[in-house]
């Protein structure tokens, strides 16, 4: 009777460590999995590929991403704000020239008249 | 048959049998301690009594008669308490599912519902390439959103330089004294012609 | 996990165009007062 209850003790062991061990497994092969996409992103981000914008639209932060301003048109615009500008000062220097020679040419004609 | 309570050893974290064991050996323990502690006593008692023949061989003897006494009792009602024990306290109704185990409740019935799990780790996977993603283009725009702000900043670093918000200072109050001042120098160049003629 | 760390990206993204945002304005802001500028000699 012993030796029979020992024997259904070591099958019950040998039942439960085979299944502790394929879900061990089964849990491996999700991480693995996991990780093997991970790392395809990253050799794509390496290799500065594009990522296809449908892979992330599906995702949670679709809205937000569909939503990115144009961040090269920001910096262009900038070009735009100095040939402004350019023209602004210019355009300041030109009248305040402008105002000066003519103090000058009332200067001049104050002068002859006295 | 040996029933192993495999799932109350996954509950209280240790097998009732080895609970009851515990037990067991403590009481032994606990017994065995009493007896040493008795037999002490009896020896003290004995030799200060006058005209006592009592040896210590003897009293050992008896202690150790006394001593199986008590463990046969003891063995006996362990047996009862022990079952006791087992069937009411340390046992989980057949009925009954651990909350940690509700994911079970509906078990994969056949090839239908352990097609539609796969199904569902597959739009898992699916999920995750898409979050993953995500991330990737929110820590991109994340970059390039620290390059613009170092731009714009060194845009308006350069509009710092020039002066406050209004020209450099005193700018706008200079032209428009020059203005006024012209104005009046115009006029003033207008009536000394006139006068002058 | 992924989706929490998402969010939270995603609330720092949502940030920076915020700020990207107030320097273009600040930015407009102070031409358009030198753009006023040359209105008073003219």
């Amino acid at each position: 009777a012993l030796e029979a209850s020992m024997t259904e003790i070591k099958e019950y062991i040998a039942r439960l460590s085979l299944e502790c061990t394929n879900w061990d497994q089964l849990l491996l092969h999700h991480q693995k999995e996991a990780e093997k996409i991970s790392r395809t992103l990253e050799e794509a981000k390496i290799a500065d590929i594009e990522l296809d914008s449908t892979l992330y639209l599906q995702s949670s932060q679709s809205e937000i991403l569909s939503t990115k301003p144009d961040y090269q048109k920001i910096l262009d615009s900038q070009n735009e704000v100095f040939n402004c500008m350019e023209m602004v000062i210019d355009e300041l220097q030109g009248s305040i020239r402008l105002l000066y020679s003519f103090m000058e040419d009332t200067t001049q004609f104050f002068k002859k008249v006295s | 048959s040996i029933n192993p309570l495999l799932y109350e050893t996954q509950f209280f974290g240790f097998t009732p049998q080895t609970c009851m064991l515990r037990i067991y050996i403590a009481f032994q323990d606990y017994l065995f301690e009493v007896m040493v502690a008795v037999e002490k006593v009896i020896l003290k008692k004995a030799s200060s009594l006058p005209g006592s023949t009592l040896s210590a061989v003897q009293i050992r003897g008896s202690t150790e008669t006394f001593l199986r006494f008590m463990r046969e009792r003891f063995n006996r009602l362990f047996v009862k308490m022990e079952q006791v024990l087992l069937q009411l306290v340390l046992n989980i109704p057949p009925n009954i599912l651990l909350p940690e185990d509700r994911s079970h409740e509906k078990y994969p019935q056949g090839r239908e519902d352990f097609h539609l799990l796969q199904q569902e780790v597959e739009q898992l996977r699916l999920r995750y390439k898409a979050e993953l993603g995500a991330k990737h283009a929110l820590l991109a725009e994340l970059e390039v959103q620290k390059v613009t702000q170092a731009r714009l900043k060194k845009t308006l670093h350069w509009f710092d330089g020039l002066g406050d918000a209004h020209g450099p200072l005193g700018l706008g109050e200079m032209m428009a004294f020059l203005i006024q001042h012209s104005g009046r120098l115009r006029s003033i160049t207008q009536d000394v012609t006139q006068k002058s003629k | 996990e992924q989706e929490r760390e998402n969010v939270k990206l995603a609330e720092m993204v949502l940030e920076g165009r915020k700020q990207v945002l107030e320097l273009q304005q600040q930015i407009q802001a102070r031409k358009q007062a030198w753009q006023m500028l040359t209105q008073v000699p003219k």
